[in-house]
């Protein structure tokens, strides 16, 4: 059930997908399972479509987490997020207008072979698992494989760097998959946010340059907002801003693409720590850090809804 | 043995280069080690001033804890033993498990 499944440990790709599986059994009402395609390696990618079911027009938010494999509190929170939807939609009365307002499309785990490669292989590895053709190295950064100013600067050409875009945009069936539906959806996709660690940060594009968004004023007000709110719960401090200056240039984002392919709202949190534990947060802080995201997330789409055209 | 000890010895280790020459030495030897960059995402971002964490073998850390100490290049071991961390954090999750 909803409440035995444990949201405080960190859980292999077979679990996560089990555990969407059953929640598609069992809360048909307000989950809907689907998959958008396949990983390099054959893996489905699994979305959960969150929200009331209604024949009325409804907006949506797209919220993805495991872009880069080590990354697993990434998962953890995108868990946590349906595990708070479902738990509290009738008892929270933020939480059930999200839900009777919006469709949340979730995706847990973006890089499966990355994921379930960090599981069995390489605790550390960040890329895709694609084979790059006359190089022993492996995996494309799927954060870096958007077409948007596609390896600029902050990219590598080399197939061995970490930062890697691939051998064209959207080389990775992955990230071919995901742009896909967005370009499919955009119409009432409202806001995409991508869940990242470690650095503790919650960005706005843009990535690729130095620059202002011409939406700059509710963007910033949503983020402002919401690094507020998540330091309430306990006390933790998110520095905020255009992820160029906030954390470094980097061109082929995800954010990036998603917000140049119209979609008004798109944010990229890093989450805790930065840097005594990295991306080994112990299981202790997965509670924590994902109950302060969550206030972060709900403000976010709030604030959205409420204020921004 | 988790990941098959290969993290045995493996440190993880902030640096802070003082001025864009330390930076310049810092990527230098970052890519002959062969160091994985937790942050920033790669070796181009290092520059004055800015928060590099790297995961290094034991091997290069010898080096690379040389070469700081000769540089005065102000440094921090975040975590000692890799292996030993990944192996603490897997057993009290066993602990959590059974109680």
């Amino acid at each position: 059930s909803l409440s035995e499944y444990n949201y405080e440990v960190y859980h292999t790709l077979e679990e996560i997908q089990n555990w969407m599986h059953h929640l598609n059994n069992t809360h048909s009402g307000l989950v809907h399972m689907f998959s958008i395609g396949k990983s390099y390696e054959g893996r489905p990618l699994f979305i959960l479509k969150l929200g009331r079911r209604s024949r009325a027009y409804k907006r949506a938010v797209w919220i993805d987490c495991g872009i880069h494999a080590r990354e697993w509190i990434g998962p953890a929170f995108c868990q946590w997020f349906v595990k708070e939807a479902l738990l509290t939609y009738r008892s929270d009365p933020t939480m059930r207008k999200m839900m009777n307002h919006l469709y949340f499309y979730i995706m847990p785990v973006f890089n499966v072979d990355g994921y379930h490669f960090s599981w069995t292989n390489d605790r550390f590895w960040r890329k895709t698992r694609s084979r790059n053709s006359g190089f022993r190295c492996r995996g494309v950064d799927a954060n870096r494989n958007w077409k948007v100013k596609w390896c600029n600067e902050g990219a590598s050409m080399h197939p061995c760097d970490d930062t890697y875009c691939g051998p064209y945009p959207e080389s990775e069936p992955e990230v071919k998959a995901v742009a896909n539906f967005l370009r499919k959806h955009k119409q009432h996709i409202r806001a995409y946010l991508s869940f990242h660690a470690y650095a503790q940060m919650l960005l706005y594009p843009y990535s690729y340059k130095y620059a202002t968004i011409p939406n700059f004023s509710c963007v910033e007000s949503a983020a402002y907002k919401a690094v507020n709110a998540l330091r309430s719960v306990y006390g933790v401090r998110y520095r905020y801003g255009p992820a160029s200056s906030t954390l470094y240039v980097s061109s082929g984002s995800s954010m990036d693409w998603a917000y140049k392919n119209g979609i008004p709202y798109t944010f990229a949190f890093e989450l805790r720590d930065t840097g005594h534990f990295g991306f080994l947060l112990p299981e202790v802080l997965i509670k924590p850090t994902c109950t302060e995201t969550m206030l972060a997330v709900k403000n976010i789409t709030m604030h959205l809804l409420k204020k921004c055209p | 043995h988790l990941y098959s000890n290969r993290y045995t010895g493996d440190k993880v280790i902030r640096l802070i280069p003082n001025t864009e020459e330390e930076a310049y030495a810092l990527k230098k030897i970052c890519h002959q080690l062969k160091v994985d960059l937790w942050q920033p995402s790669s070796v181009s971002y290092v520059s004055e001033g800015s928060v590099t964490d790297v995961r290094i073998p034991q091997n290069g850390s010898r080096i690379l804890l040389a070469f700081l100490q000769e540089a005065n290049i102000p440094h921090k071991i975040l975590i000692d033993n890799l292996q030993k961390a990944l192996e603490r954090e897997r057993s009290l999750q066993a602990q959590r498990n059974r109680r």
